[in-house]
């Protein structure tokens, strides 16, 4: 099965 | 002093209708160059990016870097208040706690003006990697918003699929399956109807049909949307802003437990 993704594990927070 | 004025308020109509269904609140970053916005929806599955290009705007003053945090559900009332073929300026001081929206007529016998009052948000800019994807699909706005409303019926997710023959989009659930597949078009007589595809590695991706549909309220500011995918990072969803900008969103796949 599969769980939403979040941008903050993808993406550097600034 | 900050002042940016547009022909025609429904361009900015346009604008907040794309990103309130996401946002509650925004900061407009506001320099020579131009207005910029940057946020994150609440789950921080999906980013909004928004840039307006000074030289897209009829007036564009900018004496210091100002950064506006705008309660997005107030800024909808003001702009409520403008007719479309209005002419809207936005002002504010420098370091000001205001900001203000003047509404002309065309014939320059109604002016209005709404002062709205700025918040202080917490800030948390995400830095996006250059990334080559690979598959860059475009095709008419109006055919993805369409499709997007047809499968969210079937299940939550969708499923992306792009080859070099074309992208299929797929959603199953409890009535059934949905699959929708779409060519890329060797001649159309509108630049706008095309389909096209630019495919390094065939990509598969699964996202939330819910954020894809917040996506497409952009549809009115563009003929044209651009997906760009590659394996295991978000999707870009990109409308253009005729001389003006683009509305990027980005939005988190599904990944496996």
């Amino acid at each position: 099965s599969q769980t939403q993704g979040r941008l903050d594990s993808f993406f550097k927070v600034l | 002093m900050f002042e940016a004025r547009l022909i025609s308020a429904t361009i900015l109509k346009k604008i907040l209708d794309a990103i309130k269904d996401l946002l509650n609140e925004g900061t407009f970053d506001c320099s020579d160059s131009g207005i910029q916005l940057q946020a994150m929806d609440n789950s921080h599955v999906s980013l909004v990016s928004l840039t307006l290009r000074s030289d897209g705007f009829d007036k564009f003053r900018c004496d210091r870097n100002i950064s506006m945090g705008m309660n997005l559900g107030s800024m909808a009332k003001i702009l409520k208040c403008a007719n479309n073929d209005d002419t809207v300026t936005i002002k504010a001081q420098d370091n000001a706690d205001t900001v203000t929206f003047m509404f002309e007529s065309p014939n320059h016998e109604k002016v209005s003006d709404y002062e709205m009052k700025l918040m202080n948000l917490d800030q948390e800019h995400l830095g996006i990697p250059e990334t080559d994807y690979s598959c860059v699909v475009r095709m008419p706005s109006m055919e993805f918003a369409r499709i997007c409303r047809d499968l969210a019926q079937f299940s939550e997710s969708m499923l992306i699929c792009c080859t070099k023959e074309g992208v299929k989009f797929s959603a199953s659930g409890d009535v059934g399956s949905a699959n929708v597949k779409l060519a890329q078009t060797s001649s159309v007589d509108k630049e706008e109807e095309a389909v096209s595809i630019e495919m390094q590695e065939p990509v598969t991706l699964t996202f939330a049909c819910r954020y894809l549909n917040a996506f497409t309220k952009a549809s009115p500011l563009s003929g044209q949307v651009q997906l760009s995918m590659s394996a295991d990072v978000p999707l870009v969803v990109e409308y253009r802003i005729q001389d003006l900008g683009h509305i990027r969103y980005y939005l988190a796949p599904k990944i496996e437990d």
